[in-house]
């Protein structure tokens, strides 16, 4: 039957203390502090009879069955120990201490009287073992300890190591560069990231990663810590870890999410990739005959678009109407948006009349298209041109008659003032 | 005219005959003026031609329904050869004063355009270089008109009857401009009332003889360019002396067109 001790101090003493000790005592003390406290142990007065190795009586400190120390007699010597101004700080939060005196005393002795204080336990300077310290900060109290973490991490459940919140992230655009938290610097304990890249359905991504790759492995165990996955649409890629580039991995899906796993320990530089988007290609379009297609490049892919247009004095007819440029685009499933139209020469159509004036085209067959030229005159002697110009229209690019001083305005007949279509008499001057 | 001459046909294809028939009066009024063709839509002539007749001295004009204009006419007896144009717009000059004549201007607007042709044909304006010069002395000019051609009748008889003293044909005459000083010291001795102001000028001669009168109003005084050899109307006729037209030291007053050539082209492009 062992004497509970739950007090934060307290004494022991031998029985009948100051008084000598009976003979055949057989006393347990069990000491219980708080965690996050140790007991310092110390004796006052010591005083047990000697023997070898002290067979006989004794004082006894052990600490869940190891012996920290055993005391008897009354000062030291090779074969006996007393505690003189020895303390015993127990390692742990409990300690327990045993008497014993055996059948006889050949003189009389008084025992020992103890004391034991709960000592509060340095708990940032003391754990050093990676599984135990703060991941960040570590902050001492009486009693206990507590962690903190930098600024942008969070506190583990764990209480002890610091995470990162990363498990919301997309991408869209058709290149990116994807990195593993802090890279290159060590990646967060016990964080769980996501990274999601979403692009249109007709894209496939390729992942390039870098060649710095450092995810923490097991000789043995496949990446049992921490490690990437790669999912792609409904392939898997992974888990990877280590110290070796993925290298390159084409997904062959417009849709993949990368999870990213550590664990609560280890210092590893983590990740870095590129990814690029590659579409299903269009076959290489024909120019229309007297027509460009721009840019010209080997191969066409997905969203890749093309500008289609005619030489000088040519147009694009597509379904009756005719227009100047058509931009077409490779579509997801490898075919063009539109087919390419012909080009068709410019015609300026008929010229607008002139009130009062005349037509003459330059050409026999009375030529409307792109360079055919034509040339107005006014009734004379009645109707004069306005402004006065050269009179010749040529057909222009832009399916309008073009003069070199009017550009596509038109002239006008003018009634001619002051001549006469009968000469009046001449006057002389007086 | 007075003292002119029988006109060929094709002389003055800008000549037109503004007959005005004020049916708003009792008895009804009906008079004539000449014009000078601009442009297929426009005629100028003078203001007092289409001011309806009234003894006060506010300017209103006629109503323009009561106006019609006449061009490639020879023969006034011969009106069914002849273009007749209704009027879509009358614009009297603003200041126009019917006591001194001064700004006896007007236009009048078309309603319906006129083809050109050898009896249809605009008169051209003075250039805006001679706006400040105007017609020099003694330059010689004509005019043409169906107004009286005998000094002693009355504007009802030219009118309504078929006298001899009224040309069925046009006339025209040549006359000289006159120095402004003399022609404004001549009506001065006169009369007080009188007052050839810097917007008009004189011409005609000093023995009389040949002259404008009534009916011939609003027609132009034209006078060759001699660098374009092109006709420009200089003057447009407006008033004289109570004396018989051609009397002996009596000039004929005209207005000077190149003082108007802002308010010409004002107007045209206002109602255009």
């Amino acid at each position: 039957d062992a004497i509970l001790l739950t007090g934060m101090f307290g004494e022991i003493h031998s029985p009948n203390f100051p008084e000598s000790y009976p003979s055949d005592s057989d006393i347990f003390w069990n000491v219980s502090v708080p965690n996050g406290f140790r007991i310092k142990l110390y004796f006052m007065h010591f005083d047990l009879e000697s023997s070898y190795l002290c067979e006989y009586d004794y004082v006894k400190v052990e600490v869940e069955g190891q012996v920290l120390a055993t005391f008897c007699g009354r000062e030291d010597t090779d074969t006996e120990q007393t505690p003189g101004q020895q303390q015993i700080l127990s390692p742990g939060n409990t300690l327990n201490m045993a008497f014993k005196s055996d059948f006889s005393n050949e003189e009389r002795f008084t025992g020992f009287d103890a004391h034991y204080t709960a000592v509060d336990v340095d708990e940032c300077t003391e754990k050093n073992d990676e599984e135990l310290a703060c991941d960040h900060y570590c902050h001492n109290y009486i009693g206990g300890y507590y962690c903190s973490c930098r600024f942008g991490y969070i506190l583990h459940s764990d209480n002890r190591t610091c995470k990162v919140e990363c498990s919301d992230n997309l991408f869209i655009e058709r290149t990116g560069i994807i990195s593993s938290p802090d890279f290159p610097n060590p990646y967060p304990k016990s964080s769980d990231c996501l990274f999601r890249i979403e692009l249109e359905e007709g894209f496939a991504i390729v992942l390039e990663f870098e060649e710095s790759f450092d995810v923490e492995d097991h000789p043995e165990v496949s990446c049992p810590y921490d490690y990437l996955k790669i999912k792609a649409g409904r392939r898997e890629f992974g888990p990877l870890c280590g110290d070796r580039s993925p290298g390159q991995i084409e997904t062959g899906s417009n849709s993949v999410q990368i999870l990213f796993h550590s664990d609560n320990s280890g210092e590893n530089g983590g990740w870095k990739l590129s990814y690029t988007a590659t579409g299903n290609s269009c076959p290489v379009p024909l120019p229309p005959s007297n027509g460009k297609i721009e840019p010209v490049i080997d191969k066409y892919t997905f969203k890749d678009q093309v500008l289609i247009s005619c030489n000088t004095g040519y147009i694009l007819l597509k379904e009756e109407l005719e227009i100047e440029f058509l931009q077409i685009a490779c579509q997801r499933d490898g075919t063009w948006s539109n087919s390419v139209p012909p080009c068709k020469i410019v015609d300026c159509r008929s010229p607008p009349e002139l009130e009062h004036g005349f037509v003459t085209f330059h050409t026999r067959n009375n030529l409307t298209t792109y360079g055919s030229s034509f040339e107005y005159s006014c009734q004379e002697p009645y109707y004069q041109m306005v402004p006065s110009i050269n009179n010749t229209y040529t057909c222009g690019e832009r399916s309008l008659w073009m003069n070199e001083e009017l550009g596509a305005k038109l002239p006008s007949c003018q009634p001619v003032c002051g001549k006469p279509a009968r000469s009046l008499p001449g006057v002389i001057k007086r | 005219i007075i003292g002119g001459r029988n006109a060929e046909p094709g002389f003055f294809p800008w000549q037109a005959l503004v007959m005005v028939e004020d049916m708003s009066r009792v008895p009804e009024d009906k008079w004539f003026g000449s014009g000078a063709l601009l442009s297929d839509s426009w005629v100028l002539t003078a203001a007092h031609v289409l001011r309806s007749q009234r003894r006060d001295n506010t300017v209103i004009p006629v109503s323009k329904e009561h106006v019609t204009i006449y061009l490639g006419l020879h023969d006034v007896t011969n009106k069914m050869d002849a273009t007749n144009r209704t009027v879509e717009r009358i614009i009297l000059h603003e200041d126009f004063d019917p006591k001194s004549y001064n700004n006896d201007i007007a236009l009048l607007k078309l309603k319906d355009k006129v083809t050109m042709g050898p009896y249809v044909m605009p008169v051209c304006l003075p250039h805006f270089h001679h706006e400040l010069a105007g017609p020099q002395t003694n330059t010689l000019g004509l005019v043409a008109g169906w107004g009286l051609s005998s000094p002693n009748i009355t504007m009802e008889d030219a009118v309504s009857s078929s006298s001899r003293t009224v040309s069925d044909i046009l006339q025209y005459v040549k006359l000289p401009v006159v120095l402004h000083a003399e022609c404004k010291s001549s009506y001065s001795s006169r009369s007080q009332n009188y007052n050839v102001t810097d917007n008009m000028f004189c011409a005609g001669y000093y023995e009389g003889g040949k002259d404008t009168c009534l009916g011939d109003s609003g027609g132009a005084f034209i006078i060759q360019d001699p660098s374009t050899q092109r006709w420009v109307a200089q003057g447009l006729v407006s008033w004289g002396g109570p004396e018989e037209c051609g009397s002996k030291q009596v000039y004929g007053v005209y207005t000077k067109v190149s003082n108007y050539l802002d308010w010409l082209g004002d107007k045209v492009e206002e109602f255009s």
